[in-house]
């Protein structure tokens, strides 16, 4: 089975603000195992 | 029983199966491997449609899931119990300290298979900032959608449409090509547009949904694939707190969906049967793709116990339109906290 999760987030640059404070990020790579509660990105 | 003594002869037929299987089971071993050490080398697998996964089509995979079902549902007798589900664990490394129950509690396969662990097993990650993972599983593809169609890969060669996957979503940021901007290190970015009808597709099912998000942010959409492999835990966790707005249920095909099958069966995961649920978090737009798999084939919802998955009546309706249901009350839906169970994959 595979799950795919699709989801909006802040990205790296807004064109009003250059601070990138609110930029998410994953914290995975490919062919990781991961498990539930791990975070994939902040 | 040979006359002599009590020696037991295995049959010439059996013999020459179980060595077939062995060879079959270390050639499939020798190709995971070989896989193994193509991605370590940084080699990416490519899209090559071969004849067996043309064959896959032809055959009676639904038929063969819900029989498999009908197996593993089966109870066993309590003293067998342990053995089976330790050589289940053996086969695809499972952890059975996490399981929650004795062993022998475990009436049949099907049972242990979608068994919940020991409180504590998986800590969620209390940083209000983070996305945790829903599943436990293996990172195949993750990134950042860009562009008018939005495509993820599904190996090099072949993609596949975010709107083809989760189905005509009312929610769903459409990016237009005119609404792409450059910043000043020329990387693509998706600036949000309050008024602008290109941003949602007002949907008359939830025509009070509107972006609650400052106008000053600037948002992208996020994809993740997680496979999961057979000995890994089948729960499905909320990733984030989020409304569940809508969910979809698209009744496809069951075809597995190992790597071998993603690297040869084209919109794989387009075609299989799925539940798609789809609602906001504090940053916007989330949605969840369950995809079945041939002995994986169906898919519980907690939050909508009464939806059946994997139907007979539904085998030759996959080119139909997905079921729908919006969850009450309207625009606030079902809410759920990170780490909530949401959904359960069953064998069969």
């Amino acid at each position: 089975s595979t799950v795919i999760l699709i989801f909006q987030a802040p990205i790296s640059k807004s064109l009003e603000d250059d601070s990138a404070s609110s930029e998410f990020r994953f914290c995975i790579k490919r062919g990781d195992r991961i498990h539930v509660g791990e975070a994939l990105g902040r | 029983n040979s006359s002599k003594g009590d020696s037991f002869l295995v049959p010439g037929a059996t013999l020459a199966t179980i060595v077939m299987l062995g060879a079959l089971h270390a050639r499939r071993l020798y190709g995971d491997k070989k896989l193994e050490e193509a991605r370590e080398n940084g080699i990416e697998i490519e899209f090559q449609p071969d004849v067996k996964a043309t064959f896959l089509r032809l055959l009676p995979l639904r038929s063969i899931s819900r029989f498999w079902g009908f197996l593993a549902s089966m109870e066993l007798p309590i003293w067998i119990r342990p053995y089976v589900y330790r050589s289940w664990a053996r086969a695809f490394h499972s952890n059975l300290e996490e399981a929650a129950k004795p062993l022998d509690k475990y009436a049949s396969l099907r049972e242990f298979f979608v068994r919940t662990l020991k409180d504590g097993s998986r800590p969620i990650d209390s940083d209000p900032c983070c996305l945790i993972s829903p599943v436990d599983g293996t990172i195949l593809r993750f990134g950042e959608l860009k562009g008018a169609g939005s495509m993820i890969e599904q190996v090099k060669g072949f993609s596949y449409s975010v709107s083809s996957l989760l189905g005509a979503s009312p929610f769903l940021p459409v990016i237009a090509e005119e609404d792409i901007q450059q910043d000043s290190e020329g990387q693509e970015i998706i600036p949000r547009h309050e008024n602008k009808k290109s941003w949602w597709r007002i949907s008359l099912a939830s025509p009070k949904v509107r972006d609650p998000a400052p106008a000053s942010l600037t948002t992208g959409l996020f994809y993740c694939v997680i496979y999961l492999k057979p000995g890994d835990y089948h729960r499905i966790h909320s990733p984030v707190d989020w409304n569940v707005l809508v969910r979809r249920h698209f009744s496809g095909r069951l075809f597995p969906l190992n790597e071998r099958a993603a690297r040869t069966i084209r919109n794989l995961y387009v075609e299989n049967e799925r539940i798609v649920l789809e609602g906001r978090w504090q940053e916007g737009f989330m949605a969840i793709a369950a995809i079945g798999a041939t002995t994986i084939g169906s898919i519980e919802l907690f939050i909508e116990p009464e939806l059946w998955t994997n139907q007979t009546r539904k085998n030759l309706l996959h080119s139909e339109p997905p079921e729908e249901r919006v969850y009450e009350p309207e625009a606030v839906g079902v809410m759920l906290k990170k780490g909530d169970e949401v959904a359960a994959f069953n064998m069969g």
